[in-house]
């Protein structure tokens, strides 16, 4: 069904069945985004969260499309906290079950991250001495086999470095595409306070979405805010405004109030008016101190990627009203 | 390079679905 939105709030398992080990959370929504009604395909923005092990408070956030009638598909991983804070990646991903009847399912993840990657792939002399750590072996084996002359080997091997950094650059170019050298990047930290009002005449952010009537979820599991927040550089609401936070946040926790946030914060203030930054992850709200993930930006925040740290300045329990300290950090 | 395998449950019928719809038809 076109259109439709789902709260998810799965379980991540060792193995496909029901009693295996669990080993994490799968938060977040599923917006069926297909009108092709022969294909079922979702737009995921879902943090995978885990609970076990080295990995326990770590997660991974995916924003991805997914064609789910499709045999193997792949999904992209765009950021993460904890052990994947500033990850990149993908996941394979396979039906192992499916009940058409009801539609519970079971799927196969198979993930590959890297982290930090711009450090691999920024600076073409990186790349080439990525290049020849995987090459070099091979030449000095093949050379001691065939002349057994160490001196003529090293020889051989600046000159067929020198050949494979030409090769390198000579492929990067086609007729639809170019590779440009890549510019040194930059760390900006960020210290500003989000103000969610939904009290009063004019709220900054309002419900757009919940389950049935029937469904009386304590975390409110399943209700989606759309909000337009403004950003200020102190806590105190009428200090100077630096930007709003913009963006679609929901309950996706069943048994604890977490929040999937899909915001854009986008900046007013000095060189930073008209730059963006983009955040995917969960909010634990209740913690007192929760990072998430920075996926992308605009402006001067082209390629960000980072992480925020948010802690509650102050919280109206009654109405739900809260002022956010939020310090970002990016690399960009 | 980190990777994971593991398998999602996704369960939509029974009292406690650990999917539900919140808006569309």
């Amino acid at each position: 069904p076109f259109g439709s939105v789902y709260a998810i709030d799965d379980l991540l398992k060792a193995g496909p069945e029901p009693d295996s080990k669990t080993i994490g959370n799968a938060q977040g929504l599923y917006l069926s985004s297909s009108q092709d009604y022969s294909k079922f395909t979702i737009v995921m923005c879902v943090d995978f969260g885990f609970t076990e092990g080295k990995l326990k408070g770590s997660s991974f956030s995916v924003f991805s499309r997914n064609p789910v009638t499709e045999a193997d598909r792949e999904v992209a991983v765009v950021g993460g906290r904890g052990k994947f804070r500033m990850a990149r990646g993908f996941a394979k991903v396979k039906t192992s079950h499916f009940n058409a009847t009801n539609g519970d399912a079971v799927l196969e993840y198979k993930n590959s991250k890297r982290v930090n990657l711009q450090f691999i792939t920024m600076g073409s002399y990186v790349v080439n001495l990525f290049l020849n750590l995987t090459v070099l072996p091979v030449f000095l084996v093949q050379g001691q086999r065939r002349k057994k002359m160490v001196k003529a080997t090293l020889v051989l091997l600046v000159i067929s470095l020198v050949g494979v950094m030409q090769w390198a650059k000579s492929t990067n170019a086609e007729s639809w595409a170019s590779r440009l050298e890549a510019e040194k990047e930059n760390v900006t930290n960020l210290q500003f306070y989000f103000h969610d009002i939904l009290s009063g005449k004019n709220p900054t952010a309002i419900k757009v979405a919940q389950p049935s009537a029937d469904n009386k979820s304590p975390t409110l599991f399943g209700s989606i805010m759309m909000a337009d927040d403004p950003l200020t550089e102190g806590p105190d609401p009428s200090s100077k405004p630096v930007g709003r936070a913009q963006g679609i946040y929901g309950s996706a926790g069943q048994n604890e109030l977490a929040l999937i946030m899909a915001m854009n914060f986008a900046f007013t203030d000095g060189i930073y008016n008209g730059s963006c930054i983009s955040l995917l992850g969960k909010n634990p709200a209740m913690n007192p101190v929760r990072e998430m993930p920075i996926v992308g930006g605009t402006g001067l925040f082209r390629f960000a990627r980072g992480y925020a740290v948010a802690q509650t300045y102050w919280l109206d329990v009654t109405t739900g009203d809260a002022i956010v300290g939020y310090n970002v950090t990016v690399v960009h | 390079v980190t990777r994971l395998h593991f398998f999602l449950h996704d369960i939509l019928s029974g009292k406690n679905p650990s999917a539900v719809k919140v808006a569309g038809s």
